[in-house]
């Protein structure tokens, strides 16, 4: 006689994102493209805003509504960024001591501030002996 | 190959929280 019941689907989270992930890779409903060293890479602004500060404060607003274009100039460079949007829609992120130093860049200009600790983490495990 | 990846599992909040409307 419980006040009532729920039923936890608990993969429902990761099974949703990789439906998103899905789309994202066929192209259905991504709004924006984003060109990041010249490479145009599609995606959907809700993932953007809902993982990164940046994307946040830029597409949260009115100013965000009619933008399907964005270029980063001065902004990260395509092998620091793919990563990061890859990690948005799939929540793992590929590291390497050769690419860390661009993923930790592009992550501090995303205002992704978790994956920028977990960079550095990654950094200081590399020295450890 | 996907085996060869060290994968070490991050249990900590992974990004940033949207401010709930106040």
């Amino acid at each position: 006689d419980a006040l009532g019941y729920v039923r936890e689907f608990t993969r429902h989270s990761s099974d949703v994102l990789g439906n998103l992930n899905e789309l994202r890779l066929r192209g259905i409903l991504t709004d924006v493209t984003l060109l990041v060293g010249g490479q145009p890479l599609r995606a959907h602004k809700a993932v953007l805003i809902a993982c990164s500060g940046f994307f946040y404060s830029i597409f949260r607003g009115r100013a965000g509504v009619g933008v399907d274009v964005l270029s980063l100039p001065g902004g990260p460079e395509a092998r620091g960024f793919a990563p990061l949007l890859d990690f948005m829609y799939t929540s793992r992120l590929r590291l390497s001591p050769a690419t860390v130093p661009a993923v930790l860049a592009a992550a501090t200009y995303l205002q992704m501030e978790h994956v920028v600790q977990a960079c550095h983490r990654f950094i200081q495990a590399s020295y450890e002996p | 190959h996907e085996g060869l990846v060290a994968t070490v599992k991050e249990a900590g909040r992974s990004i940033h929280e949207i401010p709930r409307e106040e």
